[in-house]
C-alpha cells in the first residue's frame, strides 16, 4: 500500500458517500445514470470474485464488501425505492450500455494476463470500469444544470483513478516485476474520459457558477 | 494466489 493508492481508495469511497448522501438527503436520483450504477455493480462483482477465496488484508476485504454492497444498494434504490425511482431521468438515461458490457468482455477474451475465468473476469472488470462513466457523462450533458452533489460525485469518481495512475508509476519504480499494463492503460483511458468534465468543473469552480456541460 | 501476479489492488 502507498499513499497514492490510499488516497485513490479514499477518494473512491468519498464519491460513493457523496452519491449515497445525495440520494438519501434529497430522496432524489435526478441527474444520476442508473446505467452507470449498474455497470459499476457488474465491475465490482466481476472484479472481486476472489473475495471469499483470497485474503490480503482486512482493509482489502472490507473495502471490497463496501463497494459491492453500496453499488447494489444504489441500483436497488434507483429501481425500486418508491420515492427515489420517481425522480430517475428515465427518458434521458438512454445510453445502450449493454454494448459496453459486450465490448469489454470481448476485449477481455483477447487481452488478459492468463486465460483463466478469474483473470478474464478481472480484465473484463478493468475495461468495463474505464467506460462505465459514459452513460453518466451523456446524462449530464443532456440534463442541463448539474446539482452540486452530482458534480462532486463525478469529480471524486474521476479523481480516484488519477491517484491510481500515480500509484502505478510509484510501484513501477519501486517494485522489480511490476507490470500492470492492463490496469495502467485502462486507467489512463478512464481518467482521460473525464478530461472535459474536469475542465468544465474547474471553470464552474473558478467562476463560482453552476456546473453546466455543453450539449 | 498471493504471488506477484495476484491482484492486491481494489
Amino acid at each position: 500500500m502507498n499513499i497514492f493508492r490510499l488516497a485513490g481508495d479514499m477518494t473512491h469511497l468519498m464519491s460513493i458517500l457523496v452519491l449515497l448522501l445525495k440520494i438519501y438527503a434529497t430522496k432524489s436520483c435526478s441527474g444520476i445514470s442508473l446505467k452507470t450504477q449498474e455497470l459499476y455493480a457488474v465491475v465490482f462483482l466481476a472484479r472481486y470474485l476472489d473475495l471469499l477465496t483470497d485474503f490480503f488484508s482486512l482493509y482489502n476485504t472490507v473495502m471490497k464488501v463496501v463497494f459491492i454492497v453500496s453499488s447494489l444498494a444504489i441500483v436497488w434504490c434507483m429501481r425500486y425505492h418508491r420515492a427515489v425511482r420517481r425522480t430517475y431521468d428515465r427518458e434521458l438515461d438512454t445510453f445502450r450500455h449493454y454494448f459496453l458490457i459486450l465490448g469489454s468482455f470481448v476485449l477481455a477474451l483477447i487481452f488478459h494476463e492468463k486465460f483463466t475465468v478469474r483473470e478474464i473476469f478481472w480484465a473484463f472488470s478493468i475495461y468495463l470500469e474505464a467506460v462505465a462513466i459514459l452513460p453518466q457523462l451523456v446524462l449530464l450533458q443532456r440534463s442541463g444544470n448539474v446539482d452540486n452533489l452530482t458534480g462532486q460525485y463525478v469529480f471524486f469518481l474521476g479523481a480516484y483513478r488519477g491517484f491510481y495512475i500515480l500509484n502505478w508509476i510509484y510501484r513501477y519504480f519501486t517494485e522489480a516485476h511490476f507490470g500492470r499494463w492492463i490496469a495502467s492503460i485502462s486507467g489512463l483511458v478512464q481518467t482521460a474520459l473525464y478530461a472535459d468534465f474536469f475542465y468544465y468543473y474547474f471553470l464552474s469552480w473558478k467562476n463560482n457558477a453552476k456546473l453546466k456541460l455543453p450539449a | 494466489a498471493t504471488g506477484p501476479e495476484a491482484h492486491d489492488e481494489l
